[in-house]
């Protein structure tokens, strides 16, 4: 028996709203210690890995690991029918766990929808992701980063991020011209989600796609703050964490033909 | 010319 039931139901609207645009098909691992999902996008660039620890969850029960294959696009639009108040649990028999039941209570508890998700059987492989000391981590206001994004989207497909001992600096370069963006670390004591936090090790330059960017940046209403992670000739990790747990983007370099 | 890396070749299959 699984069941899991989230007071703050319109977080699970917006962690699916964060990943149905990259993942189609994917496995909700469940098991003691929470939800937990691993899975890259068609192309094999980028990989996305949340996880939900089971404490965020009242109650949480799950007595054997389960593996919920799920298809995003119809999740997300069952989690459509959910309002943004609502409560939301999620469940699954241990014979029959061919469906997921979803419920959604409104916070008067007068009104209670039913849904039932077909699964389906994923094939899925499941990375190891080593920990790593990066040589760079920046944590940043994420409605900045995504303005930056889907500005110099305007100027090219892809973005130059050089990090240097106070300055996180955006380039791209197109066919109209070019642009850029410097940020300076900065510490607000009132308002620590606005400040920009530079932690070096040594210099990086990374080329990524703005493409991919944008799709983590759907990632933005789950947190005040992005942390991006770069090492030289590594993924950049683009992270957003919640009180519950957290949701990972990995994407691969750009590099040179 | 740039193209871009797969991630699956920057970490480990178990």
């Amino acid at each position: 028996m699984f069941e899991a039931r989230l007071i703050q139901g319109g977080l699970l609207k917006k962690l699916l709203e964060s990943v149905k645009e990259l993942v189609t098909d994917a496995n909700f691992d469940c098991s003691e210690s929470g939800i937990a999902l691993q899975a890259m996008d068609n192309s094999h660039v980028a990989l996305v890995s949340l996880l939900l620890r089971s404490e965020g969850f009242d109650p949480y029960r799950c007595d054997r690991g389960f593996s919920l294959g799920v298809n995003l696009n119809s999740l997300n639009k069952i989690l459509k029918c959910a309002g943004n108040d609502d409560i939301i649990t999620l469940r699954a028999d241990d014979n029959s766990a061919d469906s997921l039941s979803l419920s959604f209570e409104n916070p008067n508890n007068d009104r209670i929808g039913e849904y039932e998700l077909k699964l389906m059987d994923i094939d899925q492989e499941h990375l190891s992701i080593p920990e790593t000391d990066y040589d760079a981590t920046i944590i940043m206001p994420s409605a900045e980063f995504q303005r930056i994004c889907r500005d110099l989207t305007v100027v090219s497909e892809s973005v130059t991020i050089d990090v240097s001992k106070d300055t996180i600096k955006f380039t791209a370069e197109g066919e109209l011209g070019s642009g850029n963006i410097k940020l300076k670390s900065t510490s607000s004591i009132d308002k620590p989600e606005e400040s920009v936090n530079i932690e070096l090790g040594q210099d990086v330059s990374l080329q990524f796609s703005l493409k991919y960017l944008m799709n983590f940046t759907k990632g933005t209403p789950l947190s005040e703050q992005v942390i991006l992670c770069l090492s030289e000739k590594m993924p950049l990790l683009v992270e957003y964490k919640m009180d519950i747990g957290y949701i990972r983007y990995y994407l691969a370099p750009k590099i040179g033909d | 010319l740039y193209y871009q890396d797969a991630i699956d070749k920057y970490f480990e299959r178990p």
